[in-house]
Protein backbone atom coordinates (compact mmCIF):
# COMPACT_ATOMS: atom_id res chain seq x y z
CA UNK A 1 0.00 0.00 0.00
CA UNK A 2 1.37 4.02 -0.44
CA UNK A 3 -0.48 6.79 1.54
CA UNK A 4 -0.96 10.04 -0.04
CA UNK A 5 2.59 12.28 -0.66
CA UNK A 6 2.39 14.10 2.84
CA UNK A 7 0.03 11.62 4.92
CA UNK A 8 -3.61 13.66 4.92
CA UNK A 9 -5.82 12.33 7.11
CA UNK A 10 -9.16 13.08 8.26
CA UNK A 11 -8.92 14.50 12.10
CA UNK A 12 -12.17 12.67 13.22
CA UNK A 13 -13.39 9.55 13.12
CA UNK A 14 -17.50 10.38 12.62
CA UNK A 15 -17.38 11.46 9.13
CA UNK A 16 -20.38 12.23 6.91
CA UNK A 17 -21.39 11.48 3.29
CA UNK A 18 -23.93 12.66 0.61
CA UNK A 19 -25.05 11.50 -2.43
CA UNK A 20 -25.44 14.44 -4.46
CA UNK A 21 -26.58 13.47 -7.70
CA UNK A 22 -27.36 9.74 -9.43
CA UNK A 23 -26.94 8.00 -12.35
CA UNK A 24 -29.67 6.96 -14.81
CA UNK A 25 -28.09 3.89 -15.47
CA UNK A 26 -29.20 2.50 -12.05
CA UNK A 27 -31.43 2.32 -9.72
CA UNK A 28 -31.16 5.01 -6.87
CA UNK A 29 -31.89 2.22 -4.09
CA UNK A 30 -29.11 0.50 -5.85
CA UNK A 31 -26.63 3.46 -5.97
CA UNK A 32 -27.69 3.74 -1.86
CA UNK A 33 -26.80 0.19 -1.50
CA UNK A 34 -23.82 0.36 -3.30
CA UNK A 35 -22.65 3.70 -1.63
CA UNK A 36 -23.09 2.42 1.44
CA UNK A 37 -21.57 -1.02 1.23
CA UNK A 38 -18.80 0.73 -0.13
CA UNK A 39 -18.23 3.19 3.23
CA UNK A 40 -19.01 -0.38 4.92
CA UNK A 41 -15.52 -1.82 3.36
CA UNK A 42 -13.74 0.86 5.20
CA UNK A 43 -15.65 1.00 8.52
CA UNK A 44 -15.41 -2.62 8.71
CA UNK A 45 -11.47 -2.70 9.86
CA UNK A 46 -10.50 1.12 10.39
CA UNK A 47 -12.22 3.12 13.81
CA UNK A 48 -14.31 5.45 11.03
CA UNK A 49 -18.07 5.59 11.06
CA UNK A 50 -19.87 7.13 8.20
CA UNK A 51 -23.05 8.87 8.39
CA UNK A 52 -25.24 9.84 5.33
CA UNK A 53 -27.19 13.45 5.11
CA UNK A 54 -29.44 14.46 2.37
CA UNK A 55 -28.34 17.89 2.63
CA UNK A 56 -25.90 20.92 3.14
CA UNK A 57 -22.30 20.05 2.97
CA UNK A 58 -20.67 16.86 3.85
CA UNK A 59 -17.41 15.33 4.15
CA UNK A 60 -17.63 13.66 1.31
CA UNK A 61 -19.67 14.90 -1.55
CA UNK A 62 -20.02 12.37 -3.92
CA UNK A 63 -21.79 12.99 -7.11
CA UNK A 64 -22.04 12.06 -11.21
CA UNK A 65 -20.38 14.49 -13.45
CA UNK A 66 -19.25 14.14 -17.42
CA UNK A 67 -16.79 16.20 -19.03
CA UNK A 68 -14.97 18.42 -17.50
CA UNK A 69 -16.80 19.07 -14.15
CA UNK A 70 -14.52 22.31 -13.38
CA UNK A 71 -12.46 20.95 -11.06
CA UNK A 72 -8.98 20.63 -13.03
CA UNK A 73 -9.75 17.31 -13.93
CA UNK A 74 -12.25 16.65 -16.80
CA UNK A 75 -13.43 13.11 -17.61
CA UNK A 76 -13.12 12.15 -20.76
CA UNK A 77 -16.41 9.90 -22.02
CA UNK A 78 -16.77 6.19 -21.81
CA UNK A 79 -13.90 3.62 -20.53
CA UNK A 80 -10.37 5.23 -19.55
CA UNK A 81 -10.65 7.42 -16.33
CA UNK A 82 -13.92 6.14 -15.14
CA UNK A 83 -13.79 8.17 -11.49
CA UNK A 84 -11.39 10.03 -9.29
CA UNK A 85 -11.49 11.43 -5.48
CA UNK A 86 -9.89 14.13 -3.76
CA UNK A 87 -7.67 13.46 -0.48
CA UNK A 88 -9.11 14.35 3.01
CA UNK A 89 -9.49 17.92 3.73
CA UNK A 90 -12.24 20.97 3.20
CA UNK A 91 -14.20 21.79 0.18
CA UNK A 92 -13.37 19.69 -2.48
CA UNK A 93 -11.47 17.19 -0.03
CA UNK A 94 -12.76 13.96 0.35
CA UNK A 95 -15.45 14.44 -2.67
CA UNK A 96 -15.81 11.19 -5.08
CA UNK A 97 -16.40 12.15 -8.58
CA UNK A 98 -18.22 9.22 -11.21
CA UNK A 99 -17.74 9.56 -14.59
CA UNK A 100 -21.51 10.03 -16.32
CA UNK A 101 -20.01 8.37 -19.42
CA UNK A 102 -19.75 5.39 -17.86
CA UNK A 103 -22.21 2.53 -17.39
CA UNK A 104 -22.65 1.56 -14.09
CA UNK A 105 -24.04 -1.12 -12.93
CA UNK A 106 -24.38 -3.39 -9.51
CA UNK A 107 -23.08 -6.22 -12.04
CA UNK A 108 -20.60 -7.49 -14.16
CA UNK A 109 -21.56 -5.63 -17.07
CA UNK A 110 -20.42 -2.32 -17.64
CA UNK A 111 -18.57 -0.91 -14.36
CA UNK A 112 -19.22 -2.26 -10.98
CA UNK A 113 -20.28 1.09 -8.70
CA UNK A 114 -19.36 -0.33 -5.63
CA UNK A 115 -16.10 -1.33 -6.25
CA UNK A 116 -15.36 2.15 -7.96
CA UNK A 117 -17.03 3.67 -5.48
CA UNK A 118 -14.58 1.50 -2.51
CA UNK A 119 -11.50 2.51 -4.31
CA UNK A 120 -12.23 6.11 -4.70
CA UNK A 121 -13.01 5.79 -0.94
CA UNK A 122 -9.51 4.74 0.05
CA UNK A 123 -8.46 7.99 -1.52
CA UNK A 124 -11.15 10.38 0.32
CA UNK A 125 -9.86 8.57 3.13
CA UNK A 126 -5.75 9.14 2.76
CA UNK A 127 -4.53 6.26 0.78
CA UNK A 128 -2.69 6.23 -2.87
CA UNK A 129 -2.45 3.69 -5.39
CA UNK A 130 -0.93 0.43 -4.42
CA UNK A 131 1.22 -1.76 -6.73
CA UNK A 132 0.02 -4.78 -5.32
CA UNK A 133 -2.17 -5.91 -8.13
CA UNK A 134 -4.88 -7.74 -5.81
CA UNK A 135 -5.67 -4.79 -3.79
CA UNK A 136 -8.68 -2.76 -4.12
CA UNK A 137 -5.86 0.15 -4.14
CA UNK A 138 -4.75 -1.27 -7.42
CA UNK A 139 -5.46 1.74 -10.35
CA UNK A 140 -6.85 -0.47 -12.95
CA UNK A 141 -10.19 -1.88 -12.62
CA UNK A 142 -11.01 -5.68 -12.64
CA UNK A 143 -14.44 -6.55 -11.66
CA UNK A 144 -15.03 -9.45 -8.69
CA UNK A 145 -18.69 -11.04 -7.38
CA UNK A 146 -19.29 -8.66 -4.77
CA UNK A 147 -20.38 -11.32 -2.50
CA UNK A 148 -17.33 -12.94 -2.89
CA UNK A 149 -15.41 -9.37 -1.82
CA UNK A 150 -13.02 -9.40 1.25
CA UNK A 151 -11.12 -6.45 1.39
CA UNK A 152 -7.32 -7.31 0.53
CA UNK A 153 -4.77 -7.57 3.63
CA UNK A 154 -2.43 -5.06 1.84
CA UNK A 155 -5.62 -2.46 2.09
CA UNK A 156 -6.15 -3.09 5.29
CA UNK A 157 -2.80 -2.78 6.25
CA UNK A 158 -2.50 0.81 4.64
CA UNK A 159 -5.80 2.07 6.14
CA UNK A 160 -4.90 0.78 9.34
CA UNK A 161 -1.62 2.72 9.07
CA UNK A 162 -3.70 6.01 8.84
CA UNK A 163 -6.12 5.49 11.55
CA UNK A 164 -5.34 2.46 13.65
CA UNK A 165 -7.45 -0.69 14.16
CA UNK A 166 -11.32 -1.39 14.24
CA UNK A 167 -12.83 -0.77 17.62
CA UNK A 168 -14.72 -4.35 17.38
CA UNK A 169 -13.37 -7.54 18.92
CA UNK A 170 -12.52 -9.06 15.95
CA UNK A 171 -9.32 -7.73 13.88
CA UNK A 172 -10.47 -8.35 10.58
CA UNK A 173 -8.11 -10.13 8.44
CA UNK A 174 -8.09 -10.07 4.29
CA UNK A 175 -7.11 -11.97 1.29
CA UNK A 176 -3.28 -11.30 -0.04
CA UNK A 177 -1.82 -11.83 -3.80
CA UNK A 178 -0.28 -14.92 -4.22
CA UNK A 179 3.15 -14.27 -4.62
CA UNK A 180 4.64 -16.15 -8.17
CA UNK A 181 8.06 -17.49 -6.46
CA UNK A 182 6.71 -17.81 -2.74
CA UNK A 183 8.23 -21.65 -1.96
CA UNK A 184 4.90 -22.11 0.14
CA UNK A 185 2.65 -21.36 -3.03
CA UNK A 186 -0.23 -24.08 -3.65
CA UNK A 187 -2.61 -24.53 -6.79
CA UNK A 188 -5.77 -24.80 -6.64
CA UNK A 189 -5.94 -26.75 -9.98
CA UNK A 190 -3.89 -26.44 -13.62
CA UNK A 191 -4.89 -27.40 -16.79
CA UNK A 192 -3.60 -27.17 -20.39
CA UNK A 193 -5.17 -24.88 -22.61
CA UNK A 194 -3.69 -24.91 -26.64
CA UNK A 195 -0.12 -25.29 -25.67
CA UNK A 196 -0.32 -22.76 -22.16
CA UNK A 197 -0.47 -23.92 -18.48
CA UNK A 198 -2.91 -22.15 -16.56
CA UNK A 199 -2.16 -22.51 -12.95
CA UNK A 200 -5.32 -21.52 -10.67
CA UNK A 201 -5.08 -19.86 -7.67
CA UNK A 202 -8.24 -18.14 -5.29
CA UNK A 203 -9.21 -14.93 -7.99
CA UNK A 204 -6.00 -15.29 -10.37
CA UNK A 205 -4.22 -17.13 -12.58
CA UNK A 206 -0.73 -17.53 -14.18
CA UNK A 207 -0.52 -18.11 -18.06
CA UNK A 208 2.41 -19.78 -18.92
CA UNK A 209 3.40 -20.45 -22.23
CA UNK A 210 6.35 -23.05 -22.51
CA UNK A 211 8.42 -20.80 -24.97
CA UNK A 212 8.53 -17.89 -23.51
CA UNK A 213 10.09 -17.65 -20.07
CA UNK A 214 7.61 -15.14 -18.17
CA UNK A 215 4.72 -16.30 -16.53
CA UNK A 216 1.85 -14.09 -16.30
CA UNK A 217 -0.33 -13.19 -13.73
CA UNK A 218 -4.19 -11.98 -13.93
CA UNK A 219 -7.57 -12.11 -12.33
CA UNK A 220 -9.85 -15.02 -13.42
CA UNK A 221 -12.16 -12.28 -13.86
CA UNK A 222 -10.36 -10.03 -16.35
CA UNK A 223 -11.00 -12.51 -18.99
CA UNK A 224 -13.85 -14.51 -17.79
CA UNK A 225 -16.21 -11.69 -15.49
CA UNK A 226 -18.92 -15.03 -15.60
CA UNK A 227 -16.24 -17.58 -13.56
CA UNK A 228 -16.25 -17.52 -9.77
CA UNK A 229 -12.88 -17.46 -8.06
CA UNK A 230 -11.31 -20.82 -6.58
CA UNK A 231 -11.94 -23.07 -9.19
CA UNK A 232 -11.27 -26.27 -7.74
CA UNK A 233 -10.09 -28.79 -11.00
CA UNK A 234 -9.66 -28.77 -14.63
CA UNK A 235 -8.38 -30.13 -17.32
CA UNK A 236 -8.10 -29.76 -21.61
CA UNK A 237 -9.92 -32.29 -24.20
CA UNK A 238 -7.27 -31.63 -26.73
CA UNK A 239 -9.56 -33.42 -29.51
CA UNK A 240 -12.40 -31.41 -28.97
CA UNK A 241 -10.44 -28.17 -27.61
CA UNK A 242 -12.39 -27.61 -24.69
CA UNK A 243 -11.06 -26.73 -21.07
CA UNK A 244 -13.27 -28.05 -18.67
CA UNK A 245 -12.94 -25.42 -15.20
CA UNK A 246 -14.91 -27.25 -11.73
CA UNK A 247 -15.87 -25.80 -8.35
CA UNK A 248 -17.99 -27.34 -6.45
CA UNK A 249 -20.42 -29.06 -8.13
CA UNK A 250 -21.17 -27.04 -11.14
CA UNK A 251 -19.01 -27.24 -13.98
CA UNK A 252 -17.88 -24.52 -16.81
CA UNK A 253 -16.78 -25.46 -20.53
CA UNK A 254 -14.17 -22.96 -22.33
CA UNK A 255 -13.55 -23.31 -26.38
CA UNK A 256 -10.31 -21.46 -26.71
CA UNK A 257 -10.58 -18.56 -24.44
CA UNK A 258 -13.78 -18.01 -25.14
CA UNK A 259 -17.25 -19.76 -22.44
CA UNK A 260 -19.10 -22.01 -23.98
CA UNK A 261 -22.51 -21.49 -21.93
CA UNK A 262 -23.30 -18.67 -20.01
CA UNK A 263 -24.37 -20.83 -17.39
CA UNK A 264 -22.75 -24.00 -15.25
CA UNK A 265 -23.47 -27.44 -15.93
CA UNK A 266 -24.01 -30.05 -12.89
CA UNK A 267 -21.06 -32.75 -12.36
CA UNK A 268 -23.90 -35.17 -11.72
CA UNK A 269 -24.33 -35.07 -15.79
CA UNK A 270 -20.76 -36.62 -16.37
CA UNK A 271 -22.28 -39.23 -13.81
CA UNK A 272 -21.04 -39.13 -10.48
CA UNK A 273 -22.89 -40.22 -7.65
CA UNK A 274 -24.49 -37.57 -5.27
CA UNK A 275 -22.37 -37.98 -2.38
CA UNK A 276 -19.42 -35.71 -4.05
CA UNK A 277 -19.38 -32.71 -3.72
CA UNK A 278 -16.78 -31.42 -5.47
CA UNK A 279 -13.25 -32.55 -7.44
CA UNK A 280 -10.04 -32.16 -6.04
CA UNK A 281 -8.63 -32.38 -9.35
CA UNK A 282 -8.66 -33.76 -13.07
CA UNK A 283 -6.50 -34.28 -16.08
CA UNK A 284 -7.57 -36.01 -19.47
CA UNK A 285 -5.35 -38.46 -21.47
CA UNK A 286 -5.48 -37.28 -25.16
CA UNK A 287 -3.88 -40.60 -26.07
CA UNK A 288 -6.26 -42.74 -24.82
CA UNK A 289 -9.60 -40.43 -24.27
CA UNK A 290 -9.94 -41.23 -20.80
CA UNK A 291 -10.82 -38.16 -18.48
CA UNK A 292 -9.64 -38.89 -14.60
CA UNK A 293 -11.17 -37.16 -11.53
CA UNK A 294 -9.49 -37.20 -8.39
CA UNK A 295 -11.54 -37.05 -5.53
CA UNK A 296 -10.18 -37.10 -1.71
CA UNK A 297 -8.57 -40.59 -1.52
CA UNK A 298 -10.44 -41.98 -4.85
CA UNK A 299 -10.53 -41.72 -8.29
CA UNK A 300 -13.28 -41.40 -11.28
CA UNK A 301 -12.05 -42.47 -15.10
CA UNK A 302 -14.57 -41.18 -17.29
CA UNK A 303 -14.46 -42.25 -21.39
CA UNK A 304 -14.47 -39.01 -23.47
CA UNK A 305 -16.10 -41.20 -26.93
CA UNK A 306 -18.55 -42.85 -24.97
CA UNK A 307 -19.31 -39.42 -22.65
CA UNK A 308 -19.94 -42.01 -19.37
CA UNK A 309 -18.20 -42.91 -16.34
CA UNK A 310 -15.86 -46.00 -17.09
CA UNK A 311 -17.18 -49.23 -14.66
CA UNK A 312 -15.56 -49.75 -11.69
CA UNK A 313 -14.69 -46.59 -10.45
CA UNK A 314 -13.68 -45.15 -8.12
CA UNK A 315 -10.83 -46.92 -7.50
CA UNK A 316 -8.25 -45.84 -4.33
CA UNK A 317 -5.41 -43.26 -5.87
CA UNK A 318 -3.21 -44.88 -3.85
CA UNK A 319 -3.42 -47.86 -5.75
CA UNK A 320 -3.33 -47.16 -9.33
CA UNK A 321 -0.34 -44.00 -8.53
CA UNK A 322 1.77 -45.73 -6.09
CA UNK A 323 3.33 -42.47 -4.39
CA UNK A 324 0.00 -40.27 -4.91
CA UNK A 325 -2.12 -39.73 -1.26
CA UNK A 326 -4.77 -38.28 -1.16
CA UNK A 327 -6.30 -34.72 -1.23
CA UNK A 328 -4.55 -33.95 -4.42
CA UNK A 329 -4.69 -30.24 -5.11
CA UNK A 330 -4.09 -30.00 -8.63
CA UNK A 331 -2.75 -32.39 -11.61
CA UNK A 332 -2.07 -32.28 -15.41
CA UNK A 333 -0.17 -33.90 -18.08
CA UNK A 334 2.64 -32.85 -20.12
CA UNK A 335 4.39 -35.71 -22.84
CA UNK A 336 4.93 -38.86 -21.15
CA UNK A 337 4.33 -37.86 -17.24
CA UNK A 338 1.24 -36.49 -15.34
CA UNK A 339 2.48 -33.88 -12.70
CA UNK A 340 0.64 -34.48 -9.61
CA UNK A 341 0.17 -30.56 -6.87
CA UNK A 342 -0.07 -32.05 -3.31
CA UNK A 343 0.33 -28.61 -1.13
CA UNK A 344 3.75 -26.92 -2.28
CA UNK A 345 5.04 -30.32 -4.31
CA UNK A 346 5.02 -31.16 -7.54
CA UNK A 347 5.40 -35.30 -8.35
CA UNK A 348 6.35 -36.35 -11.65
CA UNK A 349 4.18 -39.52 -12.55
CA UNK A 350 5.39 -41.69 -14.89
CA UNK A 351 2.46 -44.05 -16.26
CA UNK A 352 4.53 -46.12 -18.20
CA UNK A 353 6.41 -47.36 -15.17
CA UNK A 354 3.74 -46.56 -12.50
CA UNK A 355 6.08 -44.55 -9.98
CA UNK A 356 7.03 -41.04 -8.71
CA UNK A 357 10.31 -40.22 -10.60
CA UNK A 358 10.72 -36.56 -9.25
CA UNK A 359 9.91 -34.25 -6.80
CA UNK A 360 10.08 -30.66 -7.26
CA UNK A 361 8.63 -27.27 -6.11
CA UNK A 362 5.13 -26.43 -7.06
CA UNK A 363 5.94 -23.31 -8.87
CA UNK A 364 9.10 -25.44 -10.71
CA UNK A 365 7.49 -24.03 -13.95
CA UNK A 366 7.55 -20.13 -13.36
CA UNK A 367 11.32 -20.08 -13.67
CA UNK A 368 11.86 -19.04 -10.19
CA UNK B 1 2.14 12.50 -49.99
CA UNK B 2 0.35 8.94 -48.68
CA UNK B 3 1.02 8.13 -45.08
CA UNK B 4 3.30 5.49 -44.71
CA UNK B 5 0.95 2.25 -43.05
CA UNK B 6 1.50 1.95 -39.38
CA UNK B 7 2.46 5.75 -39.09
CA UNK B 8 -0.87 6.58 -38.03
CA UNK B 9 -1.21 3.87 -35.38
CA UNK B 10 2.39 4.85 -34.00
CA UNK B 11 1.06 8.50 -33.75
CA UNK B 12 -1.57 7.49 -31.87
CA UNK B 13 0.26 5.38 -29.57
CA UNK B 14 2.71 8.28 -29.32
CA UNK B 15 0.09 10.29 -27.90
CA UNK B 16 -1.47 7.80 -25.76
CA UNK B 17 2.02 7.09 -23.66
CA UNK B 18 2.66 10.92 -23.39
CA UNK B 19 -1.00 11.49 -22.25
CA UNK B 20 -0.82 8.47 -19.70
CA UNK B 21 2.44 9.51 -18.50
CA UNK B 22 1.56 13.11 -17.92
CA UNK B 23 -1.96 12.42 -16.00
CA UNK B 24 -0.30 9.51 -14.15
CA UNK B 25 3.34 9.91 -13.81
CA UNK B 26 3.94 13.63 -13.73
CA UNK B 27 5.69 14.00 -16.97
CA UNK B 28 6.24 17.45 -17.79
CA UNK B 29 8.56 17.54 -21.40
CA UNK B 30 7.70 21.11 -22.06
CA UNK B 31 9.33 21.86 -18.26
CA UNK B 32 12.48 19.40 -18.66
CA UNK B 33 15.92 21.70 -18.54
CA UNK B 34 17.70 22.18 -21.99
CA UNK B 35 20.87 21.81 -20.21
CA UNK B 36 19.90 18.48 -19.07
CA UNK B 37 22.35 15.40 -19.53
CA UNK B 38 21.18 14.33 -22.91
CA UNK B 39 21.77 10.14 -22.52
CA UNK B 40 18.83 10.08 -20.05
CA UNK B 41 15.26 10.34 -21.92
CA UNK B 42 12.48 11.92 -19.56
CA UNK B 43 10.29 9.75 -21.38
CA UNK B 44 11.77 6.80 -20.44
CA UNK B 45 12.66 7.68 -17.20
CA UNK B 46 8.41 8.24 -16.66
CA UNK B 47 7.98 4.68 -18.83
CA UNK B 48 10.04 2.53 -16.43
CA UNK B 49 8.29 4.42 -13.70
CA UNK B 50 4.97 2.99 -14.76
CA UNK B 51 6.18 -0.63 -15.82
CA UNK B 52 7.83 -1.10 -12.26
CA UNK B 53 4.91 -0.14 -10.70
CA UNK B 54 3.05 -2.55 -12.85
CA UNK B 55 5.17 -5.39 -12.22
CA UNK B 56 5.82 -4.89 -16.27
CA UNK B 57 8.84 -5.75 -17.71
CA UNK B 58 11.17 -2.57 -17.51
CA UNK B 59 12.33 -2.01 -21.21
CA UNK B 60 11.37 2.15 -20.75
CA UNK B 61 10.20 1.24 -24.41
CA UNK B 62 6.01 1.01 -25.01
CA UNK B 63 6.07 -2.51 -26.29
CA UNK B 64 2.81 -4.32 -26.23
CA UNK B 65 2.20 -5.01 -22.28
CA UNK B 66 2.57 -1.78 -21.49
CA UNK B 67 0.28 -0.46 -24.11
CA UNK B 68 -1.79 -3.03 -22.93
CA UNK B 69 -1.97 -1.51 -19.07
CA UNK B 70 -2.60 1.70 -20.51
CA UNK B 71 -5.07 0.94 -22.21
CA UNK B 72 -7.13 -0.29 -19.50
CA UNK B 73 -10.04 1.26 -17.74
CA UNK B 74 -8.62 2.83 -14.33
CA UNK B 75 -8.87 6.00 -11.67
CA UNK B 76 -7.96 9.04 -12.37
CA UNK B 77 -6.08 10.12 -9.51
CA UNK B 78 -2.19 9.96 -10.37
CA UNK B 79 -0.06 6.88 -9.25
CA UNK B 80 2.68 9.21 -8.29
CA UNK B 81 2.13 12.07 -5.86
CA UNK B 82 -0.58 14.67 -5.88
Amino acid sequence: YRLTEGNPKWERKDLTYRIVNYTPDMNPADVDKAIQNAFKVWSDVAPLTFKRIYDGTADIMMSFEIGDHRDNSPFDGPNGLLAHAFQPGNNIGGDVHFDEAEFWTKGSKGYNLFFVAAHELGHSLGLSHSDDPGALMYPTYSYIEPNEFRLPQDDINGIQAIYGQSDGPIKPTGPTTPVTCDPKLTFDAVATLRGELLFFKDRYFWRKHSQIPEVELNFISLLWPNLPSGIQAAYENVEKDHVFLFKENKYWVLNGYELVYNHPKSIYDLGFPKNVKRINASYSDENSGKTYFFVGDKYWRYDENRQAMDQGYPRKIIKDFPGIGKNVDAVFQHDRYIYFFIGNRQYQFDPNVKRVVSVMKSNSWFNC
Amino acid sequence: FPVAPGTEDEDKNTQLVENYLRNFYKFEPEKQSPFKNKNTNPLTEKLKEMQTFFGLKVTGKPDVETLEVMKMSRCGVPDVGQ
